[in-house]
This record gives C-alpha cells, structure tokens and sequence, in this order.
C-alpha cells in the first residue's frame, strides 16, 4: 500500500543517509522521490557526494563509489528489515583495500541478526570470515567442496 | 529462521553431492574461476522456486541439470535441499512446531518435477509461500549477484522503488 | 604512432595540470577508487574526438569540466592534448614529415571548442580523420572500459560483427 | 566490404583458436556466423568450453570465465591488426590469482609491438607492469599524478 512504502521509504532514507558517510568515511547521499512522467508510483533516485567532492549526477561517480554507494543502499534496506541470510557475490570486486575493510566491518556488524555468505576471490575479505569453505574442480567440470576455516586460529594459516 | 545446511547434488556442476553446514556469523566462499561458487547462489534461488532459467543464466530449466564433462556422463536429475532452523524468528504459522525446516526440490531430465518441505510433497507454491512470509525469498535485496551490484545505481527509479518496497 | 604523452587539465577531476609520459612496454596506473584513473579514459577517448557525453559518463558534454570541489571553484575550461611519436608506422601521409604529432582538444564553459593539430587550429574532423587511418581511434577493441569487458560476451551477434568489422 | 570482413573473420578466428587455450591452459572455443534472421549481415557467435567441461552455452560460464573469454577474443582481434595503444580499465577484476597471471604474460608480450596502459586495483598486475603510475585525491576531489615505479628493481619495493 501506498501508506506503507512511503513509511519504509522514510527509514530506509534515514539509515541510508547513516551508512553512506559511513561506508565512504564522510560525504553525503540521500534517496528522493521522483514524480512518474507516465503517471505511475514515484520512482525513487539516488543522490551521492563522496567526501569532499561536489555533488554530481550519480553516473559520473566512479566503478568503485558506484558499488560503494549501492552497497549502502543494499545495507540500509537489510539493517530496516533483515532477512535470515544475505548471498554477496563478488561485492567487493571493484573496491580498494580501505573500502574492502569498512564494507567488511559493516558485514560484520550486521552477521549479528543474520547469516552472511560472501563469494569473494579478495584476500582481506577471506581474512574478516568465521568460516571459509574452497570450491574446488580437481576433476574438470566437476564442483567439490572444502571447509578451508572453522576458527580464527586457523586464519593465519589460510 | 536461520540457514543450516545446503546440499546439492546433480546440479550444475556439483555432480556429485555435497553438503554445506552454515553456522552463524559470516560464511566465505572462495576457489579459482568456474569452480562452481557462483552456481551455489543458482541453486540456493532454484531451491526457493526461481522459475525462470534466465535468472539463473540457462536458457531453459534442464539446463540445471549436471550436463556431463570430458570425464562424466550427464546426470539425470538435480536436487537441491535447503535446511532452515527454527529460531522462532520469521516462521510462517504451519511450521512452528518444527525444529527445522526442510525444503526440497528435485528435477528430472524427463521434465517432471518434485517438491517437498519437511520429506512431504507438495507443490512448488507451496514452497514460494513459505519463503514469501519470512522475507528469505526476496531475490531484490538479500542475493546480490555476481556483477550486479552496479545495476542499482544505474537501475530505472522504478526498479529501485520495486527495491524497497520488498523490504515495505 | 607510439603514444608518448598524455596532458590533462581542468579535465573532470584533474583540476590541476597533469602530465603523463609514456614508456614503451605496460604502463600501469593505480589508485583509490574514485582517485581519476578512468578519468583519464575519458580524457584520451575526449581528446580523440569522442562526441557522446553519454560514453563519457555524462549527461551534458559541459560535465567533462573540473565543477568545483569543497574546496575549489569550477574551472572555466577543460583541456587535453595528446602527443604521439611518428615511429613511421600507421602515420597519415600528410603528417608524415613531424618527429610528433600533438592533438589537442578545448572546451570551454560558454560551449565554444578549440581544437589543434601541432599547434594548428584545426577542426574535430581533422581530429576524427587523422585518428581514423592510424587504428588509434577505434574504440572498439582497443580501449576497453571499467566494467565492460564481460558485455562481449553477452552481446548480440550483430554487436560482436562490428567489433570484428573495426578490424576489417 | 563482405570479402575484406570474412577475410578478416577468417584470421581472427584462427587466432582466437590459439589464444584461449593459452589463457584457459586448454580447452577449445571459435567464432561462428550466424544468419541475421532479419536478412542483414551474418553476426558473430562465440562458442567456448574450458578444458575438461563440455561445450554448453557462453552463458554458463562463470564470471570470470566470461571475462577471459572476451580478453581472448580482444586479444586475437589485436594480433591480427594492433593498435598504437591499447587501454585495459579493470579488466583483471573477476579473474582469479592464476588467470591474473596468464592474462599479464599475454599483456606482456603484445606489448613489443604496441604500448599497454592497464588500470589495475590487483597487486600480480602492479608487479608486471615496466613502469607504474599512481593517482591521488590528496585534496578532496582533485587528482594528482605520482610516478611509482619506473624500472624492474623498484618492483620489489612496490
Ligand atoms: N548444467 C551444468 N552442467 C555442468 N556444468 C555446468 C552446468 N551449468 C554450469 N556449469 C558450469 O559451471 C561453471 C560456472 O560455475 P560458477 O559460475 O559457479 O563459477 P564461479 O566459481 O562463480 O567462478 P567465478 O569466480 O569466475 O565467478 C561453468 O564453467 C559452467 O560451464
Ligand atoms: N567534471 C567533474 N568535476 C569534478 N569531479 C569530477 C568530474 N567528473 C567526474 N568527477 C569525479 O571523478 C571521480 C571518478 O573518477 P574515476 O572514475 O576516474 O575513478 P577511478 O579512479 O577510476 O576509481 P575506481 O577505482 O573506483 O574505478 C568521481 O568521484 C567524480 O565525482
Ligand atoms: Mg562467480
Ligand atoms: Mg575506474
């Protein structure tokens, strides 16, 4: 209903103006509403100025603030209302070392009321993991699984 | 609801079976390109009742069905189970007495196809309602695929709206 | 035609004068995300002849220009030149006799452009033919964008023809 | 012309045949044309299967596997007909440790007859390059260059 998104819209507003500057350690973003020009529901925009920079259309941020500021998103949406899992695939794909470790202390935080599966190929990531299972294909074409790490005794030696 | 165990067998390229425990706090998955973590994520939606291949990068469903390799003969049948303890948190009605919570789904090369939640048939419906009450099922934000965490940001505004109003 | 230097200023985030040199063999640039590495993609693709803002990441081709930071006002103009080294291979006749040859591209913030071939005024479609006959300036297999490398794959067949076509 | 493209394609495949089994270390992949059902000019199709899997559509393969199989086709395209320079943004990103190295070999080589500048985030990638350029935002918002690297001995200090 109509009531609804516009109630939920509001906090997802709120915690995304939160994670964000957050996320990005400073800078600012918000979503608005966007009047339909065919006369549907409002659409909603995304509105992003990393620290120190002036705001700009959204499409001339970078690779890596792009999933950054999508990431927030994801994140206020999850931290509203979470779900029992969350499955990242590859997140942390275009992000440098700093941003690979706050999105990896903002997982952290929230694995407290849900389970987190990330699929990474970044080392840093695998570092910040409870536990590690490796996929492997010793046989061609054929997936078999290893449980890599099961405590953060074993880290050290992944 | 909180998820325990995947196991997978015959499905994409886990031919043989395998089972995955997942205990609380953050889960990674690591190996080389194309070893199979990706197609986890396929069969962790399929075993929700994603129904359409192109969702999960086939063009028709068979072909979630393990194909064969140079070594391997094709399988005839993928299966999937997802194991759910009851945490009180997020359970629909029907199955609150339950400890755990067991969802299957079989398909067979001939086409036909199983569903079972807690070892009893049913109906395909039946499994996308019980994952409908608890909110796992909401593909929009709680399963980020591979290279699509871009689209949000250059998603149409009503995409984005149709973002957050699964979360409404 | 070996690219030698690369001279950027007031260009996106590069308010300042930039100057990059060119060895032979692989350049790499690196950096935190958001830094100007793609910028400078931009830059070159710009300073080539590129007429779409859209390919830019723009929406206005205005939007190429330094706009300010927290601490710095709008530039009034952007500015690229690229300078290539005549190594005899693949040089338009008519430049055949220059050591280098030095393209330049202006936009300034009131829409007027300027363009310079070693110093010559000249026009954008000097630019575009000069690049033209030396296979620089074919976008298509030769400068390959963050994030785009997988769209080859997923391309329609007529798209992958063109690609191919650049080559022809 | 029609006689100048089909020559052409003809030479490309031939090396596409080549290359992606030096990057996959084996398996097999071509081109093939494909009637325009809308009568037009035949397109391209690309047909892959990594070693020891079995040929099934382009569309299965992994992320990275889709990445390497362009980078073979972008490849081949420039052997047959290089270019002055060649700008590789990001493109090492989804490939893991051992891909990142055969595709940096491959860079290597080709750059004898033409420049590679490589925007990179992956260190394996930083380490093969001959000479290393850095950006920094020092000042908010504003880039600034900084010469990193510019002979095989620095590598070890980079
Ligand atoms: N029905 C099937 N039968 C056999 N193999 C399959 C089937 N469907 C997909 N595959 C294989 O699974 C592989 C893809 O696996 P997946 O996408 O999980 O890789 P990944 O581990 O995520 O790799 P990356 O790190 O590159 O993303 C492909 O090589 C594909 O050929
Ligand atoms: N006209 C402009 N004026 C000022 N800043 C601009 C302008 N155009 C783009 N920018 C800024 O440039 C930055 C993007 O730079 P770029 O895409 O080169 O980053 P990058 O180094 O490639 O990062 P990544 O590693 O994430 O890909 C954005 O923060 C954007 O705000
Ligand atoms: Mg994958
Ligand atoms: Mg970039």
């Amino acid at each position: 209903s109509k009531e609804r998104f516009k109630e939920t819209f509001q906090l997802v507003n709120d915690r995304f103006r939160e994670v964000f500057p957050r996320l990005f350690r400073g800078g600012t973003a918000e979503l608005q509403l966007v009047e339909d020009p065919a006369g549907g529901e409002p659409g909603v925009e995304i509105v992003a100025q990393p620290p120190g920079k002036k705001l700009a259309s959204v499409n001339l941020l970078s690779g890596g603030e792009k999933a950054l500021t999508a990431v927030s998103l994801i994140f206020a949406i999850f931290l509203i209302k979470p779900t029992p899992f969350c499955l990242l695939d590859e997140v942390d794909a275009p992000l440098d070392e700093a941003n690979v470790g706050r999105y990896n202390e903002m997982v952290r935080e929230m694995c407290r009321s849900s389970q987190f599966i990330v699929i990474t190929h970044n080392k840093q990531t695998m570092e910040a993991t409870d536990s590690l299972y490796g996929v492997t294909m010793e046989e061609p074409g054929i997936s078999k699984i290893v449980s890599v790490k099961l405590s953060p005794s074993a880290t050290a030696a992944a | 609801m909180k998820l325990r165990r995947l196991e997978i067998s015959g499905f994409k390229s886990f031919a043989d079976r395998a089972v995955f425990s997942f205990d609380d706090g953050v889960t990674g998955i690591v190996g080389p390109n194309g070893c199979g973590k990706s197609n986890l994520v396929d069969a962790i939606r399929w075993a929700m009742g994603e129904q359409s291949a192109k969702h999960l990068r086939g063009r028709a469903m068979e072909d979630v069905i393990f194909s064969g390799s140079e070594s391997r003969p094709a399988t005839g049948m993928a299966e999937v189970s997802l194991t759910f303890q009851n945490d009180g948190r997020l359970v629909p009605p029907q199955y609150a007495g339950f400890a755990e919570i067991t969802v299957a789904r079989r398909l067979f090369r001939n086409g036909d196809s199983e569903y079972e939640i807690n070892k009893t048939a049913c109906r395909l419906l039946d499994i996308t309602e019980l994952f409908l009450g608890t909110g796992v099922g909401t593909r929009a934000y709680s399963i980020i695929e591979q290279g699509r965490i871009g689209l949000i940001v250059s998603a149409k505004p009503e995409d984005r709206r149709a973002i957050i109003e699964e979360a409404a």
